[in-house]
């Protein structure tokens, strides 16, 4: 553990917590992409398969039944008590390319041909591009509220704080993996003109307004 | 390195 690592981490939990302090205190789930939270629910799931047979620590297990759980939790109100609060016709990415896409390329990028370890891959792959239906509503809308802009800051900023954790892991302990490397960066690069509008508007008090 | 070391990770 070192401490981008822990800030990571850190931001993470509050991305959750931020996405639902956001839907409970408006009632609403709007301008929520349904998609990329089904996608993250994906995500947590297939990491996390090894909850249960590889033991790490009491924080690393309470984080990954926190995260498969408020993922679950978040998708499942979003279809019940918040259905009516969003709207699938702005919600139009089409992820059977981004779940085939994370399978082809585990498939072909992975370190081990072993179930755990496809699944570990498919996750880290389709982590990188789960953002992409939200990033694309809020393209298609122009707009998003504080809340939602602050969820999606401290969501990317947890990967990219790992990417930094995999910088500062191989100068002091020689520890690398280009997997999940090139996967966060390459959903950092994702979110540069998110960040971008991010620092330049909301930081500084004003709305989250695409140019 | 071994590819375990990442499961630690989140």
């Amino acid at each position: 553990m070192n401490v981008f690592r822990l800030v990571a981490d850190l931001m993470h939990l509050a991305s959750i917590l931020i996405l639902l302090l956001k839907i409970r205190k408006t009632r609403s789930a709007a301008g929520i992409s349904f998609k990329s939270q089904l996608l993250y629910l994906i995500v947590f799931v297939t990491r996390y398969l090894d909850l249960f047979t590889h033991w790490v620590s009491l924080y690393n297990t309470a984080m990954k039944v926190f995260f498969i759980a408020s993922s679950g939790y978040i998708v499942y109100q979003m279809q019940r008590r918040y259905r009516a609060t969003w709207d699938p016709a702005l919600d139009t990415f089409r992820i059977e390319f981004l779940l085939g896409g994370a399978a082809v390329m585990s498939l072909i990028f992975h370190t081990k041909f072993t179930f755990l370890e496809l699944f570990w891959t498919y996750s880290i792959w389709l982590e990188a591009v789960a953002i992409l239906p939200q990033l694309f509503q809020m393209s298609r809308t122009g707009e998003a509220e504080t809340i939602t802009a602050h969820y999606l800051f401290a969501l990317g900023a947890y990967r990219g704080l790992y990417v930094v954790n995999w910088i500062y892991r191989y100068a002091t302990e020689g520890y690398w993996e280009w997997i999940p490397f090139l996967a966060g960066m390459v959903q950092t690069v994702l979110y540069a003109d998110f960040f971008y509008v991010y620092f330049s508007r909301v930081m500084r008090g004003k709305k989250f307004e695409l140019p | 390195s071994s590819p375990d070391a990442a499961h630690d990770e989140l």
